[in-house]
């Protein structure tokens, strides 16, 4: 079999959704972490390398909903999860919650690798990172200003729904 | 959401997702990205990472339902991602898309929105990357 690697940055997307600069932007991560990943499988190296670093390049680009650029909670937060398996013997690793580590795919690989656990959530999982010697950063790193207005424009509509049909189940306002 | 599959030259698959979750989310909600099983699945013939409405792919088991499909049905990377992804979460209400890569190399992108961020290359090929629904990457289911 040919060693190959497939990506996504997230479904939904839609045409008009995106300025020339945000597409411009988005199918160039694309196209560096998909030649991240064929660079490490050249090299013959693994599948988990290979995903790891193409998610890498994902969470760090602001143009995905993940890492840096991710969406803000209720509270004005950035929440991380990630996870990580592996086909050969399915081992797996997974955070929650996480809102400082700098690439939450890599502490997905170190709850697999160097702990018993498959999820970790919140604080623990941080402090794990910690531990292991992880990259943290400020929260401000994975704040990106179109997300930020993205939460001002839903909590705003909220404010409006609530309103007008103060009676309706918070579970059916926040499912839509 | 972002994700990633890959096979080696070894023949072994992985796969692995990562997410900011939903804007204006409450109550430290989780989707279905960290939850084996649900947005992330790797075995030995077939792996899965998800984007889309996470509870809904935590209701339906998407990934590992998806490689249960081609393990015990024969199906292909994309007629099972078709099913789980484009049939049975749609009939639940959600949305979304996912990557599904088989054991002997076939790989599909089934989605159900107007468009999915997504990219494959081989070892020693060039990179394709789509946006939209409009664009052909071969995969697209």
């Amino acid at each position: 079999v040919t060693p190959q690697l497939i990506i996504h940055g997230g479904a939904g997307v839609a045409p008009g959704d995106l300025s020339a600069e945000e597409e411009r932007g988005a199918r160039a991560a694309l196209q560096e972490a998909l030649l991240r990943g064929q660079a490490i499988l050249k090299a013959g190296k693994s599948a988990q390398e290979a995903v790891v670093a193409a998610i890498v390049v994902l969470e760090d680009s602001p143009y995905f909903n993940a890492g840096r650029g991710a969406v803000f909670t209720h509270e004005g937060r950035n929440e991380l999860d990630a996870s990580l398996m592996l086909g050969n013997g399915q081992r797996a690793g997974a955070v929650a919650g996480v809102r400082r580590v700098k690439n939450p795919i890599t502490l997905a690989q170190a709850v697999m690798e160097q702990s018993p656990h498959v999820m970790l959530t919140g604080q623990g999982a941080e402090t794990f990172a910690k531990e292991k010697g992880l990259p943290l950063v400020e929260p401000d790193w994975f704040r990106t200003e179109k997300r930020w207005q993205q939460l001002q424009r839903r909590l705003a509509e909220e404010a409006g729904k609530q309103a007008a049909r103060s009676d309706e189940a918070e579970y059916r306002r926040y499912v839509g | 959401t972002v994700g990633a599959v890959a096979i080696d030259a070894q023949g072994h698959l992985a796969a692995g997702t990562s997410t900011g979750g939903m804007t204006n989310k409450r109550w430290n909600r989780v989707g279905d990205s960290p939850v084996i099983g649900a947005g992330t699945w790797a075995d030995s013939r077939c792996a899965v990472s998800g984007t889309g409405w996470g509870e809904f792919y935590i209701r339906s088991a998407a990934a590992h339902n998806i490689c249960a499909r081609v393990a015990h049905r024969g199906e292909s990377a994309a007629q099972a991602g078709g099913k789980v992804i484009n049939e049975e979460i749609v009939a639940l209400g959600g949305d979304g898309g996912a990557l599904v890569m088989t054991a002997d190399g076939g790989y599909a992108f089934p989605f159900n929105t107007p468009g999915m961020y997504r990219g494959w290359v081989s070892v020693d090929g060039t990179p394709q990357v789509a946006i939209y629904a409009s664009e052909t990457l071969q995969g697209d289911v």
